[in-house]
């Protein structure tokens, strides 16, 4: 634009507002889809309810059965190294059998170790019961158990660690769980909350990026 | 560090502003709801070289020697960051997952002559 000062430290021209506007914004976009290893926006073809989400925040942040006992949906520069960490939710579909399917996504070229698996469940009243969860397939492979005292409805944290690990090191993107429990009456939909509402069960994974090569050493 | 108004020629920090709901982005980024994307730009006179960014920087002890030692600096210093922050971002990915992650130094808090 004439007459008005251009850069003072590149001397490129002054460029129109709505120029550099278009500018700044396609620098934004580019900045945090490369740092977020993405192509492209990702296009959401089934949002979650929003009140799912807010839901699964809100028990994360009040930390129940969080092991640091943060409270907290928690920032993660973790000292010991400034690699990019990631917190992922990821939401159930509730297969007509009762399975419990989970689409999770690896982050494209990046080799992640998980810290933590966690599967939230919303369950109704209950009596003395025992819940037992199993990865789905030919062979199932028993990932835990939790004995539960009776108790009204409420959301309850199952760890999945470390028996879900050799998931994660398979680049596998569905996951299937089945759950058994004993001491309840016999169909799922009885004694977990339906998943099509608010209370829509979810996977919370804490994963950090890892070096190509990294070996993760047992201290 | 200076902010950029539309008469400073020298070092300063340019603020600008991109809200995720101007641009279609706010579908797959559940928080935060824009991003500063500041940026440094301006002179660096001789007599401001260093100063604030150098003493943030790790060139502080080269910069002393050269001083201490007279030696003639070729060149001159540029406008840089020198102090930058994560961006935290909870967003939802193809599948619908939501994943939060901190982006390290991607907002531009202050500049300096470096």
């Amino acid at each position: 634009v004439e007459g008005r000062p251009g850069c003072p430290s590149c001397k490129m021209p002054p460029l129109e507002p709505n120029a550099e506007k278009a500018f700044l914004v396609e620098v934004a976009k580019q900045q945090i889809l490369q740092k977020l290893n993405l192509k492209e926006r990702p296009n959401i073809t089934h949002p979650v309810p929003r009140v799912a989400v807010t839901n699964a925040l809100r028990r994360l942040h009040m930390g129940k059965g969080r092991p640091d006992g943060a409270g907290r949906f928690s920032s993660w520069e973790s000292p010991e190294t400034d690699k990019q960490g990631y917190e992922i939710i990821s939401f159930a579909e509730t297969e007509p059998s009762g399975l419990l399917q989970f689409q999770l996504t690896h982050p494209k070229g990046q080799d992640m170790h998980v810290l933590e698996a966690q599967l939230w469940l919303h369950l109704k009243a209950h009596q003395n019961i025992t819940l037992q969860i199993y990865l789905a397939g030919d062979r199932r492979v028993a990932l835990g158990e939790q004995k539960l005292g009776s108790k009204g409805s409420g959301w309850h944290p199952f760890s999945l660690m470390p028996a879900l690990q050799s998931f994660f090191e398979h680049e596998e993107k569905t996951l299937r769980l089945e759950l058994e429990c004993q001491g309840c009456p016999s169909s799922a939909a009885v004694w977990l909350t339906s998943a099509g509402s608010s209370y829509q069960p979810f996977l919370v994974v804490k994963a950090k990026v890892q070096e190509p090569g990294h070996q993760v050493t047992k201290r | 560090s200076l902010s950029c108004d539309q008469n400073s020629e020298v070092c300063c920090r340019k603020d600008y502003y991109v809200d995720f709901r101007d641009i279609g982005w706010n579908d797959w980024i559940f928080k935060p709801e824009g991003y500063q994307i500041n940026y440094c730009m301006g002179e660096c006179p001789v007599h401001l070289a260093g100063t604030p960014g150098i003493a943030a920087s790790f060139h502080t002890t080269v910069f002393n020697l050269v001083k201490a030692n007279n030696i003639r600096t070729a060149g001159r210093s540029c406008c840089v960051p020198t102090q930058r922050r994560a961006l935290s971002l909870l967003y939802f990915d193809p599948n619908s997952n939501l994943i939060k992650t901190d982006i390290p130094d991607m907002v531009v808090d202050a500049c300096g002559c470096s």
